[in-house]
């Protein structure tokens, strides 16, 4: 088929299948080196960049296991929707991150292709109502997040405009660099 | 309120507070965050000016945080990240790292003689193990401590310019005692890396006690309020009590009584690494608040010719840009509560004497605080791009958080290396499944490898 199974359980399983295809990949590696004569050690080194690409997976994985057993444990049906959107995402743009490797792992066609990018715009515009809702909840205060671009109230601009008139350049009208430096130099030209 | 996320918030679908309680882990949580939050918020030592050094702060922030008896691990990262915002401090290693090395390496002895001095400030303590030369490879440190059942003490010694301490927070000019990872020498033989609580400054004077060369490692990218610091030792002189012996022990005799594992030296470690990865969750959905709350009241060009200026949050690619780190932020948040509960699980079978799960523990607290910092890191420059010209701006404290965050990259264990230790565990785990074991856990999954035929894909 060239639609893809948007379970979360199924997207789970799909990167369990990348994390060990890529584990199997780097053993190969070293399998390969040491029987081209190389010693443990050299045979390791050869295959680091496959063993962090393995790891790399495995962790993805994990990260998205979590998420997924986390989104099986809300309860509420408003917040249980809501982060179970935001856990297919995670998992979508992910796979579009790394569509190769789930290509190489067979989990993947080259018909679903498409289908993973068409997915995640679907995804981004589900998520947009609840957005700012969605950072609201992690609780940040305006004290400790200390932006005038985050601000709770989004007065952006007013703030923006007192910041930088409370900046140390602007404690007087004339800068002394200007009696300094500036003006010496326009009456020498 | 701004007419814009007024509306934004008009339109929930969901209760937020139910929401904020399981980031928190209960509802009671929560309310305990938010009472250290207005306790941070209501003292007016605590925040002030961003760019002020860390010890003026120093006083009020520990008096507040006994007063109110914060010593829950993870209740006191949150009073430090709203006291300093991950800016750091000159006391970020004695109470992330020295107290819980105490506690968890200390003998009973030990824990009388210096724990409470430690919580009492008397002793200000820092962690060090990274060497000049030397970094996330353990094995490489090159500071020796002798034994000599002579006098029952040890002789601590940096031997070389590369094995001189480097990095540890604190150590330049605020702590009067370490914690030195050093490889022990007794009766003749090398028996790996140790602990040793090493005395550095006179506790009246605060001057550097004999053989003890010490300063600060000079201006870095950020965390100006630290003094990281350097430290070589010229055969100073400890007591035999002063190697940490809950697990490795120097007899009087000088014989050596190994650790039922050689990882429990690292225990400090893998806790703080489970905290990196909370953090990194957290760090990240600051960035997307500040992003988030910005593209919703900023407008922007036009969608069609001759309409209003749309809120830039309705533009796909900054959805794109924004939203898939606004689901990574919910992912590194839980995955750092899984770590802090297994990371506390496992610990409680550690002192039950079983050491089973502790591999596994090593080797996913490491990948992930490579994954999750290297994914936040350029999390934040996104999130600085997505916000225009104005996240340059330092009144966005997106630059500020890009360079507070950055060093987590590198310390406690550089990224790469970090991953390559999981990648052991991993071929470890591999061999085992070829071997015909079953496996179980975190990498249980590699069982099914072993009946699957791997089939090359037609290109």
């Amino acid at each position: 088929s060239s639609q893809l199974d948007l379970n979360l359980n199924t997207l789970v399983d799909l990167y369990e299948i990348r994390a060990a295809m890529l584990v199997e990949l780097a053993a190969q590696s070293i399998q390969q080196e040491s029987a081209r004569g190389k010693c443990q050690e050299d045979s390791w080194n050869n295959s680091t960049i496959d063993l962090v690409r393995a790891s790399d997976a495995h962790c993805h994985y994990m990260v998205l296991k979590m998420f997924r057993d986390k989104v099986d444990q809300i309860e509420d049906p408003g917040v249980h929707s809501v982060m179970s959107t935001l856990a297919h995402l995670y998992a979508i743009h992910g796979m579009g991150n790394f569509t190769g490797d789930f290509l190489q792992a067979g989990v993947l066609t080259g018909a679903q292709v498409p289908s993973v990018s068409k997915c995640l715009k679907g995804l981004l515009a589900e998520v947009r109502p609840s957005a700012v809702l969605l950072v609201d909840a992690f609780d940040h205060h305006d004290k400790m997040l200390n932006s005038v671009l985050g601000r709770h109230d989004g007065n952006v601009y007013e703030a923006m405009f007192e910041w930088a008139r409370s900046s140390p350049l602007n404690r007087t009208e004339v800068h002394e660099s200007f009696h300094k430096h500036l003006k010496p130099l326009q009456a020498k030209l | 309120m701004n007419p814009d996320i007024l509306r934004e918030r008009q339109n929930a679908t969901f209760d937020i507070e139910k929401l904020t309680n399981i980031l928190d882990g209960g509802a009671e949580r929560t309310n305990r965050r938010r009472e250290i939050r207005e306790l941070v918020g209501s003292c007016k030592g605590l925040l002030t000016n961003i760019l002020q050094r860390g010890h003026s702060r120093l006083p009020t922030m520990i008096l507040k945080l006994r007063e109110y008896g914060i010593s829950d691990p993870v209740e006191i990262n949150w009073y430090k990240s709203y006291v300093h915002r991950f800016r750091g401090n000159p006391l970020e290693i004695h109470l992330a790292m020295f107290l819980p090395t105490l506690l968890n390496q200390a003998t009973p002895e030990q824990m009388d003689r210096f724990f409470t001095p430690s919580w009492d400030l008397e002793i200000i303590g820092t962690y060090a193990q990274t060497e000049m030369g030397h970094g996330t490879h353990l094995r490489g440190l090159e500071t020796t401590a002798t034994f000599d059942p002579a006098t029952q003490e040890f002789v601590m010694h940096s031997p070389t310019v590369t094995s001189i301490k480097w990095w540890p927070g604190g150590l330049g000019k605020t702590s009067n005692h370490a914690i030195v990872l050093a490889q022990l020498y007794t009766q003749g033989k090398c028996h790996g890396l140790n602990a040793f609580i090493v005395p550095l400054r006179s506790m009246g004077t605060h001057m550097p006690l004999p053989g003890i060369v010490i300063g600060d490692i000079g201006p870095k990218f950020g965390f100006d309020a630290v003094d990281n610091g350097y430290l070589k030792l010229e055969h100073v002189r400890i007591p035999r009590e002063n190697m940490l012996m809950k697990y490795a022990q120097v007899k009087p005799d000088g014989s050596y009584v190994k650790p039922l594992s050689s990882k429990l030296t690292y225990g400090t470690m893998v806790f703080i690494r489970s905290l990196i990865v909370g953090n990194a969750g957290i760090v990240l959905s600051q960035c997307c608040t500040i992003a988030i709350r910005y593209s919703a009241v900023r407008h922007q060009s036009e969608i069609r010719a001759g309409e209003a200026e749309p809120q830039i949050l309705d533009y796909q690619t900054q959805q794109h840009k924004l939203f898939p780190l606004l689901a990574t932020a919910y992912a590194f948040l839980f995955a750092g509560q899984y770590m802090i509960d297994t990371y506390n699980r496992i610990s409680g079978d550690i002192n039950q004497g079983d050491l089973s799960e502790m591999p596994e523990l090593h080797a996913l607290s490491a990948g992930l605080k490579a994954f999750t910092t290297w994914t936040a890191n350029t999390g934040i420059e996104v999130c600085r791009m997505s916000c225009g010209g104005h996240g340059y701006s330092r009144s966005s404290a997106l630059p500020d958080i890009y360079v507070e965050f950055t060093p987590s990259c590198t310390y406690e264990g550089e990224n790469t290396v970090m991953m390559l230790q999981t990648a052991r565990f991993l071929m470890k785990s591999y061999r085992q499944v070829q071997a015909g074991q079953q496996l179980s856990g975190a990498v249980s999954y590699l069982n099914k490898v072993h009946h699957r035929v791997m089939a090359p894909q037609a290109v």
